[in-house]
């Protein structure tokens, strides 16, 4: 889902 | 990493030395909220989690070793340090900040991308963050005299949020897959807190005037 991308931010 | 990322991530970086200055240098915390620094520091510990399980990039992990290094580092310095700790302005500081922490856990229990514990403890650290500046503002307007180390601070910090919004809003546009709500909401939430700063700080500068919160 969209959701799902991932959390590269601080 | 786009511009705007870079910026908001370097404008943070900055916020975080311009505090360790004011402790290291000067020997006082006069100003800062230790309620605002111990939220942070709850913050980046149980955002930061994935720190064991994801492996993104080098600056990725330094930066978020930095960022949870100098948190903890500065609400030591503040409770514990024989000189700093007497600078802390303790009875101006009293906002009730535990009672932000509960309705955060509340609200990540029911609204997370996803019903793990690594992820509501991610969206939790981004309710918390939202609110963790609340203190800090406050203890700003209650203070006659708000130095320019203590101004600079928050107004470095207001930057990189609003840094942070161009950067979602240059990613929805130029990535595909790239929505993040939890963090968006909370994200612009936090960016309109320090709107009344902005405006007071930009006029007082305008004005070449000591920076003064109306009560």
């Amino acid at each position: 889902t969209k959701d799902s991308a991932v959390k590269d931010e601080l | 990493m786009n511009i705007f990322r870079l910026a908001g991530d370097m404008t943070h970086l900055f916020s975080v030395l311009v505090l360790l200055l004011k402790i290291h240098t000067i020997k006082s915390c006069a100003g800062i909220s230790l309620k605002t620094q111990e939220l942070y520091a709850i913050v980046f510990t149980t955002r930061y989690l994935d720190l064991f399980t994801t492996y993104i990039s080098l600056y990725n992990t330094i930066m978020k070793l930095i960022f949870l290094g100098s948190s903890i580092s500065i609400v030591w310095y503040m409770r514990h340090h024989k000189v700093v700790r007497r600078s802390y302005d303790k009875d101006q500081d009293t906002f009730r900040h535990y009672l932000l922490m509960l309705p955060c856990l509340l609200l990540a229990l029911l609204i997370n991308e996803k019903f793990t514990f690594l992820e509501v403890m991610w969206a939790f650290s981004l309710y918390l963050e939202a609110v963790a500046i609340l203190p800090q503002l406050v203890l700003l307007q209650r203070t006659r005299n708000i130095d320019n180390l203590t101004g600079q601070y928050v107004l470095l910090l207001g930057a990189y949020r609003a840094l942070y919004v161009l950067n979602w809003i240059y990613r929805y546009f130029t990535e595909e897959n790239y929505v993040h709500w939890i963090t968006w909401v909370s994200g612009i939430v936090q960016t309109l807190l320090y709107a009344d700063f902005f405006y007071y700080y930009f006029q007082s500068w305008k004005n070449n005037v000591k920076l003064q919160l109306p009560a």
